[in-house]
């Protein structure tokens, strides 16, 4: 269970002041399937951080399965990171100098999983989104859209009970688009709560809850 | 105009080799407007950098308004890729220590434009690409929309007779895809030939000419 209320986000450069998030209040019910759609620059990926446990709000409170994430210590919000959140960043943030098996058994060896084990599921993790031929390239031997499958075989690869995805086809023709995202929908349907930011209208639509973000604030929610 | 003529690429690592391209011929004339489509892996990266001059074919010819482009020097390269090409990475390649600003007056600097104009000329190219609120920002500073209209500003700012964009919309919802791409349509009725690659289907139907690359082969061309 995700629960937001009134959160900010305030980014200070200087004398300026960008309020990204301007109290955003959501509740995500566990195995629920949410997309969030709004325009460029609107906070998507800012409260998509948040959720995530990758960046604090500047107000309000956010509790992850009753517990006030505001409080917990570090040690704890990074267990919590790891075993419970699969994160698919805008930016891939893949690491370069790891190939495409390292990279995905990276969260495996946080969470402490032996070294036969975390090379059987990342392989497997691999395979599910098609690059079972790319185990040895490193990020940039493999073009824009396999850089992103590696993300999302990453961020599966702990079966985490949340998963989250900042616009995981956006470098992905429609077919791969369409066999990652029956990938997320079957790991759903065994539980995973799946929240995705989307810009592709015909994806949202898939969705049977809507969260539009404009300039910082929650403008509509619509039940499909 | 552009000619290439049987364009293989061969990446190599230690043992294994990745034919990337396949014998592509490809001929472009000036002030065409070109689609290039085609699966995540196929090759449309690949070529697109070697129609940008960013890379060197395996083998094969590529003329590049008459003149052979393998037997250019590395100055004559990077004249004329300054000059004539304007270039819209896949993964932007925006430089993390400039603002927008900057990165965008970096193409102008390198043509030896003056800085009181280099800095009107870019600044006129963000508020192009509605960013005139974001010229102090740097990368990490912004939404990845965000950072692929300044990596579209820094392509236009130098009037290339040439528009090469890899994805220009994949991270923009469809109204901010839409009025980048009524403005790079305006500057090819101008006169600026332009090609780009697209995933968006609705995006690749505005183009009177599509060509589709699947597994480093040329497989389809259209008239639409
Ligand atoms: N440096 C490299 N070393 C080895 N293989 C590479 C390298 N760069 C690209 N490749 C491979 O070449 C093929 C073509 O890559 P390219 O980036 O051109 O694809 P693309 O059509 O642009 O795909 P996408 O739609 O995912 O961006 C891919 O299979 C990729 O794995
Ligand atoms: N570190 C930062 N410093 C200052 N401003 C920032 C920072 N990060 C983001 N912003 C601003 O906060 C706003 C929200 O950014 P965010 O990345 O959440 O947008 P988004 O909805 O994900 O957009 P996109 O669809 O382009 O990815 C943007 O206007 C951006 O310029
Ligand atoms: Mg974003
Ligand atoms: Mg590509």
């Amino acid at each position: 269970m995700i629960e937001l209320r009134d959160i900010t986000k305030t980014y200070r450069m200087g004398k300026i002041a960008v309020h990204a998030l301007r109290g955003v209040s959501l509740e995500v019910k566990a195995g629920e399937l949410v997309a969030i759609v709004g325009p460029s620059g609107s906070g998507k990926s800012t409260l998509m951080n948040i959720i995530g446990c990758f960046d604090v709000p500047t107000s309000g409170e956010y509790r992850l399965e009753g517990k006030e994430v505001g409080r917990l210590t570090d040690n704890d919000l990074a267990r919590l990171r790891n075993r419970k959140i699969g994160f698919v960043f805008q930016k891939f943030n893949l690491l370069p100098q790891l190939t495409a098996w390292e990279n995905v058994q990276v969260p495996l060896l946080y969470a402490g999983v032996r070294l036969q084990e975390r090379r059987e599921r990342a392989a497997k993790a691999l395979r599910q989104v098609g690059l079972g031929d790319r185990l040895h390239h490193r990020p940039n031997e493999m073009s824009g859209g396999q850089q992103q499958r590696v993300a999302i075989a990453r961020a599966l690869v702990t079966r985490p009970s949340f998963l989250l995805a900042d616009e995981p086809t956006g470098n992905l023709d429609s077919n791969s688009g369409r066999e990652i995202m029956d990938l997320l929908f079957s790991l759903n349907e065994e539980g995973t709560t799946l929240i995705v930011v989307t810009h592709d209208g015909l994806l949202a639509k898939r969705f049977p809850r809507l969260v539009e973000i404009r300039d910082g604030q929650l403008v509509r929610e619509e039940v499909q």
